[in-house]
């Protein structure tokens, strides 16, 4: 058995739950923060047999698009009066990040 | 070192870390969402020794049950003027889903 | 690769993920609440490589502070008019613990 752990966009959470639950795969989501951007993401946990893998890391490739955020950059130090007229700074903010966990022991009561 | 990830029903969160402490177990919770039924439950870490396990899964079997809950299913495609009267539908959701992972290295600042 | 969960007081959480980021390592941040005193704390998730393990622990350990936190013990069974003035009791929230999980496959989409 493996733990996939899945960090991608809130926009993209629900419609793969949606993708995974539809092709016989359960899941958990986490709701989670971003180091860089400090907005909200997600993060969703499947447990499956090792041989499903691929499906999974398919259906996950599926529904996660890579977006462009416009990100302010942090203000520098400004003399009294300066005006600060930031330019938005392109970021590419991925589909998915993914950690495939093995998993010693699958235990259900 | 193993990390204990314990998929439960809300309503049996807090009785469960109350056992766990009282029998000497640290725990974290982390508010979770079910993917199929999307209500909240809890996800409970249990860092503790390999020999440990029985003590902590023998715990975990106690403090958490089985219960029935009725879905509505989904809404069917329907004609205008048609009145939809769904049977819930019986759902089992189980006591804990219980991922057991071997941890390299457990530090302590 | 490996996955770092490392658990942390929420007043160093964001000094941690920006000291993290200011070194080239980027994180995801999940709330979670502590399994004894059931206040709020966070746990930090940081996917790096082998190798930088030191380093992330080096960071973890500058940012992460012990502190003495002062937690009125449950009430004892009461006498009917019996005044009950608790003594605070003392205890040490740790700087962080960590957890170093290795990573079979990590995956960019
Ligand atoms: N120092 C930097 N300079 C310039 N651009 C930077 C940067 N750090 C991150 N970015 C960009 O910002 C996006 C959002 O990062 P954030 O940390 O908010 O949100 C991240 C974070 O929550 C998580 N994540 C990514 N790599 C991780 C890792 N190694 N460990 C833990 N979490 C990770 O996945 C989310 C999406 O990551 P993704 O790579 O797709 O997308 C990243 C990346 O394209
Ligand atoms: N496709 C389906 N058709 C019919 N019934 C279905 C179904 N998928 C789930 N169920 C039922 O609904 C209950 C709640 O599932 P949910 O996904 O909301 O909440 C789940 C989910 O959050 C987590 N979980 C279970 N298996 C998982 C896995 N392999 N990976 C990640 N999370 C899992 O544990 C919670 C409880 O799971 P549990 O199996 O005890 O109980 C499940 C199961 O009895
Ligand atoms: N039975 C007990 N008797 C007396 N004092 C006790 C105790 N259990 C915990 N403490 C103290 O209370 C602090 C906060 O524990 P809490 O469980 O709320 O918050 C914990 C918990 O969320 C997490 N944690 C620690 N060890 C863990 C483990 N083995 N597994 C999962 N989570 C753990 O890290 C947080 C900080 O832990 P830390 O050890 O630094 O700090 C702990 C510890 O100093």
């Amino acid at each position: 058995t493996k733990l996939v752990v899945s960090i991608v966009h809130s926009d993209d959470a629900d419609p793969l739950i949606s993708a995974l639950r539809d092709a016989g795969f359960s899941s958990t989501k986490i709701s989670t923060t971003g180091g860089f951007l400090r907005e909200g993401n997600a993060s969703i946990l499947i447990g499956t047999e090792g041989d499903k893998i691929p499906a999974v890391l398919e259906i996950i490739k599926r529904n996660c698009h890579t977006r462009t955020q416009y990100v302010n950059p942090l203000p520098p130090v400004m003399e009294p009066g300066e005006l600060y007229m930031p330019n938005p700074v392109e970021v590419q903010v991925g589909g998915a990040v993914i950690f495939v966990l093995d998993v010693e022991q699958l235990i259900r009561y």
